[in-house]
């Protein structure tokens, strides 16, 4: 097994609490992200049609040809998709560039796929959310460690409004 | 003299005139996001314009809601961006990405990039909200977000993203500190941007630094070419430059721009809220003004502006106000008593290349 994502922080962020275990019965939606192809060549069309030099400018891709550019490989597709399938997810569905798929499991079944997963839901933030998380670092095979880039779900918490209410008195004090 | 930031005080400050609104012709569109499962009540939008749009063509609604939306209470943030990008980007189709009531087990940042994804017809500006310290993302993750900005930059997308309300930040890494960069601001593929003040709170006048603009160098993405030259420059000429060990000069550099944060009136559950501040308010701001450029260029039969930097940083700013005095907040400590890097002329890291000068970028942004 490999950790795709060993430097992800995984601690509970201020002002939010544990109602513990979700039921192992309880579905859950997941989002595996795939390895995408022909990166360097997007990052060429980028400057292509971005620099105002270039004789491309402004002559801007459909979400299709992104799509034929950077779609998954075959054997990418049929790996990850042979993986879910055999763990039990169903209710599979894509994007038009193939390249994120978001299945539905069993929270039992999503902890065998998911070795060290651990989901509990969460309560909190400015407009007390409810989140299904794990903490705990995930691993995949070994052998998807060329399909997939991360699944989505897992650590990350929903972000918290940095904007504030500053009148007048503290800003002036503040300016200079 | 003004009690805060209100569209006319925005439209009088960037040179807006009654006439730069949209014209409800085009296919021109923009959109704003936000991810802190707030609602956006469109009822808002038409009181706040009832009581601030008077002096311009706009619209009282938005085109397209995507997200569930319910009964609960609005969210400052959520009214914020709509009202200010519908005020800048005036008579624009608009959409809103609020996205309450998804599945539990869901990331909404994530769901808007599969959105971006999986729509072929999405608004050309979008202006999103939405940062957390690098240090607390996967890099795997980074770099995949990074790529997705990359394939909505190839279709011709602008990603303006706020540069985030902590100035350089500051964290201690093995008991030293250093500044704390953000993402996605500090993605080299969309427009990051900062935050601004009026020299004088109650007059429209000069701007300078709103010190809560974030700003600074990735310690993720390498600087891109199209950036060395402004940054060199600045690395170079800055009177009051932080010690080199709090932050990798190496690193993408933002923010690209800015707009005023600071001391804005929003309507939010039908009640006006005044003093709200954030670089969630300067983004929208300049997100509308890019849309209107767009509408020009639509009329003109030219493309939309798309991802902007490269164009923005090989015209050395020109259409921008040069925001030259002030710094923003960093470590509370001996050496740096708070103060993190400082605006100068031409691009820093706390302003970027500046503030909208509309009719002058404008011109520029047509040839």
């Amino acid at each position: 097994n490999y950790s795709p994502e060993p430097d992800q922080q995984r601690k509970l962020p201020p002002g939010w609490v544990s109602l513990g275990r979700v039921d192992p019965e309880e579905e859950l939606s997941l989002t595996f992200a795939l390895r995408q192809q022909n990166l360097k060549r997007l990052s060429e069309l980028v400057q292509a049609v971005s620099d105002p030099s270039s004789p491309r400018y402004g002559k801007y891709l459909a979400l299709e040809e992104v799509a034929e550019l950077i779609r998954p490989s075959p054997l990418t597709l049929h790996t990850v998709q042979k993986w879910l399938v055999a763990a039990g997810a169903r209710n599979c569905h894509s994007v038009t560039t193939q390249d994120f798929l978001t299945c539905w499991l069993r929270v039992r079944q999503a902890e065998l796929l998911l070795p060290g997963t651990e989901f509990h839901r969460y309560v909190g933030g400015p407009e007390v959310s409810r989140v299904v998380r794990s903490l705990h670092p995930y691993q995949l095979p070994q052998a998807l460690a060329p399909h997939v880039d991360f699944v989505g779900g897992l650590h990350r918490f929903p972000p918290t409004s940095s904007l504030r209410q500053r009148p007048r008195s503290q800003v002036a004090g503040t300016v200079g | 003299l003004h009690l805060g930031v209100t569209p006319s005080v925005i439209r009088k400050r960037y040179n807006l005139t009654a006439q730069d609104v949209g014209s409800g012709t085009t296919n021109n569109s923009q959109a704003c996001a936000q991810f802190l499962e707030q609602y956006f009540h469109n009822s808002d939008l038409a009181e706040f314009m009832r009581l601030f749009g008077g002096s311009f063509v706009h619209q009282a609604s938005v085109s397209h809601v995507v997200g569930k939306q319910g009964r609960g209470r609005a969210g400052i943030e959520a009214s914020l961006d709509v009202e200010y990008l519908m005020s800048a980007g005036a008579n624009i189709s608009t959409w809103v990405y609020s996205n309450p009531g998804r599945h539990e087990a869901q990331e909404p940042f994530l769901q808007w990039l599969l959105l971006l994804s999986n729509e072929s017809a999405l608004p050309h500006v979008h202006t999103v909200s939405y940062g957390d310290d690098e240090d607390s993302l996967s890099s795997a993750y980074m770099q995949r977000v990074n790529t997705e900005f990359m394939k909505a930059a190839a279709r011709g997308l602008t990603l303006l993203f706020a540069s985030g309300d902590s100035g350089a930040g500051c964290w201690s890494v093995s008991g030293r500190h250093q500044f704390r960069p953000s993402f996605p601001a500090s993605s080299p593929y969309v427009t990051t941007v900062g935050g601004t003040s009026f020299r004088n709170p109650f007059q429209v006048t000069n701007e300078i630094v709103d010190f809560i603009s974030g700003g600074g160098f990735s310690n993720v993405f390498p600087k891109p070419s199209y950036q060395e030259e402004a940054v060199a420059q600045f690395l170079k000429s800055s009177p009051r430059l932080p010690p080199s060990s709090y932050f990798n000069a190496s690193g993408r550099a933002y923010p690209d721009v800015a707009a005023l944060s600071d001391g804005y009136w929003v309507v939010s559950n039908r009640i006006p809220i005044p003093w709200v501040s954030g670089t969630s308010a300067s983004t929208p701001v300049f997100g509308g003004i890019l849309s209107l450029i767009n509408e020009h260029r639509i009329l003109n039969g030219q493309p939309p502006l798309g991802f902007l930097n490269p164009r923005l940083y090989q015209q050395h700013g020109a259409g921008l106000f040069d925001v030259t005095h002030g710094c923003h907040e960093s470590c509370l400590n001996e050496e740096l008593q708070g103060e993190g890097f400082c605006s100068g002329p031409g691009w820093d890291p706390v302003t970027g290349w500046g503030t909208p000068n509309f009719p002058v970028l404008l011109k520029t942004l047509l040839n």
